[in-house]
């Protein structure tokens, strides 16, 4: 490894900002790329990171283009992917990406679907239908005109699919109140059937959310069709045109045709040989985390390796898991010496050429969040608003799938181990079920057992315990746990049902639908407490303001996870507050969220991330 | 059996890729660029890639032929981060 001469950060609490997005991958994705590409270093070294929102951090994050005002100019797709300065005040420390690239997870576009009967998973492409294969949403076999892709390999053999973004779902920003686009719609007198940029100077695409901008003035912008816009060329951003003419010949997919270095394009007009608009078409793309992993290191104060397998090697390779080898360890721990914590995962024996499946760490479920990044410029403002919360016409197959279930196991009292499973020893769980605070102590549920942590200092972890001794009308599987902190009633999700327990009373099991929830909600990740007897329901990115006595959901409440909690995992798995602060967890790592206004009673509520953490050696104290 | 179709290809506009420059052109602008060119030229062989080359080849563990040679210029060809490998 290298050091820049030893520059580092004098403190080891370093803070972030990402400054703006790229459009290529959800915000919360990306949010979600950052913070585990900082979390990486974390693991190894003790440093943690903050994010906060304003230029005042040690490490600003920026995507740009070109010239983007350091002076060290991106040169467009490929090539170069990033820099970024060592650490220092001013521009040092600061990492730029260049936006002129298709960044994603490192396989391909990431596509989360609505609706339809996959849970929000993210779009397989290619995938084949009726034959046929499709590398992009589409609108075959519908006739509403809304573009659909199958979320694995063979929609004909499984029949999985969800709805792609699209205006025909939602728009957003604007001030439509995020509803669908009304086609055709008048704008000007004329007629409008898809969205469009004229009326604008940003090249933002927008539709009336009315069938008359005219007289009603109401507008959202279209979301982004990633998986179709071209990248590069001279059309960046613009979707391709099918069928395309090129040198006199049509084309209906993306074509190497005309191109030594084999690479796919396709033309953004229907003509190119007159318009001779054209841009690559979407690849693989580079993975954010791993480039953001890799720049973060030189923010923090390593120079390039000449180790191939270092993750603070130059040059790009796509890889899997823990991204650090031996020499970007050693590297990290000579600038700041080592953590607190147990030695990591080992180091990667990486390989240089890309891998065949995608990264652990993709987040499939949750509508997409990709904005603009510069706001509109003309028409009117408001507030980003909810998605719509209909759904669109029944897809191309099928119902969602049931939640599980499974019997009631007899027995009443707490009793204390038996033939354990998955482990005796809750610090070898990698993933809990559900996690909550019960009577003041936080309780670990895993297939069927759980333990109870007090917190106390000196107090042991007690456990395992089997649920259903303790809960006899529980299944073995639990998605969340959450107790009433004003009747201390318990609340059991488990798929789509739930259980509440009063003391040893139970009701249930109860459908979800009885909360307000439909199908296409098919599990609970958590509630969190509010005042007045109210909670905040989360499933899958989205949350809905949930009465405790009346045990219903305002269904106009939904909203994204992102709108509220910014900077916390998108497909957190378990949700649960513990000592006035909200966790959100994801595989083993939390997120520790406060709540500002709890504290100062201010108007707006303000929740910041202020601690990243593992649940076992943070939350249960494990060595 | 049919006739192999000729290739035709054309230059797109704003394609200013590098796929217009020859392999020493390429390999030029590279060491340039990652601060490899000014370091050899101050080890005095001003018109010669080798020691650049060599340099380069060290840098990136690559076999130290001081030569283009296809390795070298694969790892050219590999998307990588801006930050000079050499000098500031």
């Amino acid at each position: 490894f290298q050091t820049f001469k030893g520059l580092k950060w004098d403190h080891h609490n370093i803070t972030y900002w990402i400054q703006n997005y790229s459009e290529d991958l959800p915000r919360d994705m990306i949010d979600d790329a950052f913070a585990r590409a900082f979390a990486v270093w974390g693991e190894v070294a003790p440093l943690t990171f903050t994010r906060v929102y304003g230029p005042e951090a040690d490490i600003v994050i920026q995507f740009g283009v070109a010239e983007h005002g350091d002076g060290y100019p991106f040169d467009g797709k490929d090539g170069l992917l990033a820099h970024a300065f060592p650490p220092g005040a001013g521009v040092q420390g600061d990492a730029h990406f260049d936006d002129d690239e298709l960044w994603s997870l490192g396989k391909g576009v990431v596509i989360p679907t609505y609706y339809g009967n996959s849970n929000g998973a993210p779009c397989h492409f290619p995938f084949t239908f009726e034959g046929r294969s499709y590398s992009a949403c589409t609108t075959d076999g519908r006739n509403d005109g809304t573009p659909w892709c199958s979320t694995t390999a063979d929609y004909d053999k499984d029949g999985k699919f969800g709805f792609c973004p699209s205006e025909r779902l939602y728009t957003e920003h604007g001030n439509g109140e995020g509803k669908p686009c009304v086609f055709p719609f008048i704008f000007e007198g004329r007629s409008y059937s898809a969205c469009t940029t004229k009326g604008r100077s940003d090249g933002y695409r927008w539709c009336a959310t009315t069938a008359n901008y005219d007289q009603d003035k109401l507008y959202g912008f279209c979301p982004t069709r990633v998986d179709a816009t071209v990248v590069g060329g001279n059309s960046a951003g613009e979707l391709c045109v099918f069928p395309f003419v090129f040198l006199g010949k049509q084309y209906s997919s993306c074509t190497s045709d005309g191109r030594r270095d084999g690479r796919l394009w396709c033309a953004t007009t229907s003509n190119f040989d007159t318009d001779k608009k054209w841009g690559f078409c979407p690849d693989q793309g580079y993975s954010l985390f791993l480039v953001a992993a890799h720049e973060f290191g030189h923010a923090l104060g390593l120079d390039h390796s000449s180790v191939p397998e270092a993750l603070m090697y130059p040059l790009y390779s796509y890889l899997e898991g823990f991204p650090l080898n031996k020499d970007d360890i050693d590297g990290i721990q000579y600038l700041y010496g080592r953590g607190s914590k147990p030695d990591p995962r080992p180091p990667a024996t990486t390989t240089t050429e890309p891998q065949p499946t995608a990264p652990p760490t993709m987040c499939p479920t949750i509508p997409p969040t990709a904005y603009p990044t510069v706001g509109p410029t003309v028409g009117p403002t408001g507030a980003p608003s909810p998605g719509p919360t209909s759904s669109p016409s029944p897809g191309p197959t099928g119902a969602p799938s049931p939640g599980p279930t499974a019997p009631p196991t007899a027995g009443s009292s707490e009793a204390s181990t038996e033939s354990l499973s998955p482990a005796d020893n809750p610090c070898n769980v990698d993933v809990f079920d559900a996690i909550a605070e019960i009577q003041g102590a936080l309780h670990f549920f895993k297939d069927g057992w759980y333990w109870k942590f007090l917190n106390h200092r000196g107090s042991p972890l007690q456990g395992p315990f089997l649920t259903a001794r303790t809960w006899p009308a529980l299944p073995a599987t639990l998605d969340s746990a959450f107790e009433d902190p004003q009747t201390k009633r318990v609340f059991f999700f488990s798929g789509r049902q739930m259980w509440v327990y009063t003391g040893k009373t139970v009701l249930g099991p109860r459908s979800l639908d009885k909360l307000g929830l439909g199908p296409e909600v098919t599990h609970v990740s958590g509630l969190l407490p509010r005042r007045l007897g109210k909670a905040l329901l989360f499933s899958k990115g989205r949350v809905w303001r949930f009465d405790l006595k009346s045990q219903k959901v305002d269904p106009q409440s939904v909203i994204r996870v992102d709108k509220e909690f910014s900077g916390v995992p998108w497909n957190s798995h378990d949700i649960f507050q513990y000592q006035d602060k909200a966790y959100f967890c994801h595989g083993k790592f939390f997120w520790r969220v406060s709540f500002q206004n709890e504290v100062n009673k201010v108007d707006h509520e303000v929740n910041q991330v202020d601690d990243v953490g593992y649940v076992t050696y943070d939350l249960l104290q494990c060595p | 059996a049919p006739y192999q179709r000729q290739p035709t290809f054309v230059v797109f506009p704003k394609d200013l890729k590098t796929s217009n420059l020859t392999d020493t052109q390429l390999a030029e602008a590279y060491l340039y660029r990652y601060g490899y060119t000014r370091a050899a030229q101050m080890m005095g062989e001003k018109q010669s890639l080798r020691p650049a080359l060599l340099m380069l080849q060290k840098q990136l563990s690559l076999p130290q032929t001081g030569e283009l040679d296809s390795q070298t210029l694969k790892a050219i060809r590999t998307p990588r981060c801006g930050v000079p490998d050499v000098g500031r």
